[in-house]
């Protein structure tokens, strides 16, 4: 039989707190809170003990899905576009997706498509001469739509499986900046016509609401098909990213979590979620 | 300066015309929900509205105000005055080169913020600052402090990994190098008549242990005269945890808060301040390296409020 009360005043409390300390925003948590309440009057929840484990499981059940999916060109190259403000750790999560591939036997290139910042392509070749890959550059204060376009008919005529390319860090509300990045996606479908396949907007985990804003201006200008959620090895939670799979539908393919090449894992909800409670 | 959908609340909740206390604790709600959407950690706004609902009551006595403009106004001077003075003032050493250190998380905005601090010592304070790059970790750091020291003239000290120093006993971990390399260029700065030294240190969780005594040894070895905490404006709930743990450990001298030039409402800035007691001396505003500005609580809080 179905308990018809209402949740501890104190429970919710607790749990507002919790969701509100882990980024996940005013109106997603009301909204959640409020499912809650919901659902404890309709019998889903039949204790103060349940409610707990009936919030995880509708995270991850919301959350789920697209851990580790990167959408694959029907024949190569597959081309990643980077994207996401400065320094939330692009050009680092690149390196780290170039080892993952690599680790498959796929052939890599990489793109050095930030021409703006100091030593950004020398940053970036740093990682291609570590990790054994080839890697297209320009010169400094290139057009980096230009390099873009290079990079593509390099990676169709060198018989390369997968091209990423890396970004300056810009700010979403700079409308230039914005610009040029469409720029940047629009030039290589001169060569593949589907480029890019994939475009990986990175989110440092620090980052409070400002993230939803990102992810909005971001997917509007080339739509974003994933998120790597970098910097998850700190104390930040990450819980952003509720809204914009809400909201946007953008999905978390992968997290970093450290500064390393092998630092980098699929996105699982379960471990993400139990990590925001923990 | 508030924001029209704020003010509109306000305006709603005291239609009636009197402050009483009912309908303050409905305006802090408002107020709650703003901060918390502005990213000020649950526990800094928990402890402001508190406070702030003590001088509204105080205050009720008050004949003849609106009270949503008298709400208001008591929310933006608790603001402005718990993340104020305005204080940019950078200890000068007499005796020796003044020593500047850089600290942070990640991405934060070090490398930039050095060279656009160097370039405000030049010109605004007619000093002859040295960089020097002690982030011996990142792919080419060391070539973007160069990089950015010769736009502005302004010489680099850095040291190649595995460069043997007179002094050294053949240690080359990480840690016991980049101390001896933030050592060496004071030095270096002593001996070509450089008058201020800025370390750039790489990156860091607060929560890496290892890491973080990396910063006490530099700190030991250098004594600095200035330690800056550099923070990303955009950062939310995790403000206070970083935050603490940079100046619990380091006792930090001021912060620099970056990336301002974004829509982010900035909230980090009152945790920032709340959990360290230290103010927040600069803003960056731009990549480009005049993009420095001194930090305004009034402007801030009228962003945070939205
Ligand atoms: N702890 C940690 N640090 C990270 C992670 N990802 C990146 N970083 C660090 O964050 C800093 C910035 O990383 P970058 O890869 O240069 O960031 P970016 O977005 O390319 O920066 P810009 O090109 O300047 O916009 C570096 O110190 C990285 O080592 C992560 O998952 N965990
Ligand atoms: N828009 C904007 N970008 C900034 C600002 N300050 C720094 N940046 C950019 O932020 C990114 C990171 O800056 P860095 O100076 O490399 O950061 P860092 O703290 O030294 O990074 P690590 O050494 O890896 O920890 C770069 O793309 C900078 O150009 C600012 O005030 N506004
Ligand atoms: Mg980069
Ligand atoms: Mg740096």
């Amino acid at each position: 039989k179905t308990f018809r009360g209402k949740i501890d005043e104190e429970v919710i409390g607790s749990l507002e707190e919790i969701l509100l300390a882990a980024d996940i925003g005013v109106a997603t948590t009301d909204a959640l809170l409020e499912g809650l309440k919901a659902a404890y009057r309709k019998g889903e929840i039949q204790s103060q003990a349940q409610v707990l484990d009936y919030l995880k499981a509708h995270l991850k059940e919301k959350l789920g899905g697209a851990g580790g999916k990167l959408n694959m060109a029907e024949k190569p190259p597959t081309v990643i576009l980077v994207c996401g403000v400065n320094g939330c750790g692009k050009t680092t999560s690149i390196a780290k997706l170039t080892y993952y591939f690599a680790q498959q036997g796929k052939k890599v290139l990489l793109c050095a498509s930030d021409t703006f910042r100091a030593a950004a392509v020398d940053q970036l070749n740093t990682w291609a001469d570590r990790l054994g890959v080839a890697i297209t550059r320009g010169q400094q204060g290139a057009d980096p739509a230009s390099v873009a376009h290079d990079a593509h008919e390099k990676a169709l005529k060198g018989g390369f499986d997968v091209l990423i390319v890396d970004t300056a860090g810009r700010l979403h509300n700079d409308k230039n900046l914005m610009r040029e990045l469409e720029k940047i996606a629009r030039v290589g479908k001169k060569h593949v016509p589907d480029s890019p396949h994939e475009v990986l907007l990175v989110l440092d985990a620090t980052t409070g609401q400002n993230a939803i804003r990102q992810a909005e201006a971001f997917t509007e200008a080339i739509q974003v098909t994933g998120i790597v959620l970098a910097k998850l090895d700190g104390t930040a939670k990450g819980g952003m990213i509720v809204p914009i799979r809400e909201e946007l539908g953008i999905p978390v393919k992968f997290v970093g979590l450290g500064e390393r090449p092998t630092d980098l894992a699929p996105f699982d909800a379960d471990t993400f979620v139990e990590g925001m409670f923990s | 300066s508030l924001s029209d959908s704020f003010q509109g609340a306000f305006d709603r909740l005291f239609s009636g015309g009197k402050l009483t206390a009912q309908n303050i604790d409905e305006g802090l709600r408002e107020v709650r929900k703003a901060l918390l959407e502005a990213d000020v950690s649950v526990s800094v706004v928990k402890e402001f509205i508190a406070n702030v609902k003590e001088s509204a009551v105080g205050q009720l006595q008050v004949e003849g105000v609106d009270p949503s403009q008298q709400i208001v106004k008591i929310v933006s001077d608790e603001l402005v005055r718990l993340m104020g003075p305005i204080d940019t003032r950078i200890k000068i050493n007499n005796e020796r080169p003044t020593v500047i250190m850089m600290v942070g998380l990640q991405g934060s905005g070090k490398t930039t913020t050095t060279g656009k601090l160097a370039k405000y010592l030049v010109e605004k304070k007619k000093k002859k600052p040295l960089l020097v790059a002690a982030d011996l970790q990142r792919p080419a750091a060391i070539e973007q402090l160069h990089v950015l020291g010769e736009s502005l003239g302004v010489p680099v000290y850095s040291e190649q990994p595995g460069e043997k120093k007179k002094g050294l006993t053949g240690l080359f971990s990480r840690q016991t190098r980049a101390a001896e390399v933030c050592r060496n260029g004071i030095k270096h700065a002593e001996n070509s008549g450089r008058n201020v030294v800025i370390l750039d240190t790489a990156g860091r969780l607060h929560i890496d242990d290892e890491l973080m005594k990396e910063l006490e040894d530099v700190k030991k070895l250098t004594k600095p005269d200035n330690i800056f905490l550099v923070c990303d404006a955009m950062t939310g709930q995790d403000a206070v945890h970083s935050a603490k743990q940079f100046n619990d450990r380091m006792a930090i001298d001021g912060v620099i808060l970056t990336k301002l030039d974004g829509d982010t409402r900035g909230g980090a800035a009152l945790s920032i301040k709340a959990v360290t007691g230290k103010t927040i001396k600069f803003i960056g505003t731009g990549e480009k390296l005049d993009r420095l500005e001194e930090f305004h609580p009034e402007r801030m809080a009228s962003r945070i409020l939205g």
